[in-house]
């Protein structure tokens, strides 16, 4: 899932 | 209390057609600046984020943050009932359960009137930063929308690679494979019909043509779309409107 995890770093996600 | 009205329904029309096939309930933020919106797809691979300024209604009036929680099938089902051309009227009070919408047409001999079921979305707090791209392509949105649909019937992904004087999309699949080249040119006639590259250093990365695909629903939105890539960062795919925009951002494939 390193696609979601690129995601969730990305975006910050709180 | 929430009250904001848009000379053409059309707009806020466009707007959820282009996004809800990718999100399905989502918060419809409002405060003094406008109307805004962020929400991921399910899969956590794509994200949109939208933003309707203040200017684009007259009048426009919102006291305190209203998160109005939508589900958009059901304002799809409302928004049928408005002409393109329609006034649309939003209202909403401090703490709502629903939604009122009032479309009237231009001769003001008609209006009708609709109020939408509101609900409570626990929406993930979503913060985007500020991103220098390595680059970024500037081409007409119904090129672009040939170009993902044509693809996508041999390929589930498209690789897009930036260079100075030309951006190329390539895919292959079982059928065999597939490449649009688009070189840089100015249309000096037709300035939308242009394609411009801003380049800090070639990139080269891979989509899944599935959610392009359904980005390029927003192309009614405007006659141009701005590609922005960086490698290892989400692509930002943006259409701009008069006052405001709807940005999608995509992962890459990084072989998971």
């Amino acid at each position: 899932y390193k696609t979601q995890h690129l995601m969730i770093v990305f975006f910050d996600v709180l | 209390m929430l009250e904001a009205r848009l000379e053409q329904a059309g707009v806020l029309k466009k707007v959820v057609e282009a996004i809800k096939d990718l999100v399905q309930d989502c918060n419809f933020d409002c405060n003094d600046s406008g109307i805004a919106l962020q929400a991921m797809d399910n899969s956590h691979v794509a994200l949109v984020s939208m933003s309707l300024s203040h200017e684009g209604f007259s009048p426009y009036r919102c006291d305190r943050n209203i998160a109005l929680g939508i589900n958009l099938n059901s304002l799809t089902k409302v928004l049928r009932a408005a002409q393109n051309e329609d006034i649309l009227t939003l209202k909403a009070a401090d703490s709502p359960d629903s939604l009122n919408l009032v479309f009237e047409n231009t001769e003001r001999d008609r209006s009708s009137e609709y109020d939408i079921k509101l609900m409570d979305i626990d929406q993930e707090h979503l913060g985007i930063p500020d991103t220098d791209y390595s680059a970024t392509v500037v081409l007409p949105s119904a090129e672009f929308q040939r170009i993902c649909r044509d693809l996508s019937q041999l390929s589930e992904s498209v690789t897009i690679e930036a260079s100075k004087s030309s951006v190329k999309f390539s895919c292959s699949g079982d059928i065999g494979n597939g490449s649009v080249n688009l070189r840089q040119h100015q249309d000096l006639e037709k300035p939308d019909q242009s394609t411009s590259i801003e380049l800090v250093e070639p990139v080269s990365l891979t989509f899944s043509l599935k959610y392009l695909v359904n980005f390029c629903k927003a192309s009614a939105l405007s006659p141009t779309v701005k590609l922005s890539l960086s490698t290892d960062v989400p692509l930002l795919v943006e259409y701009k409107m008069e006052a405001g925009y709807v940005r999608f951002y995509l992962a890459p494939k990084i072989g998971d």
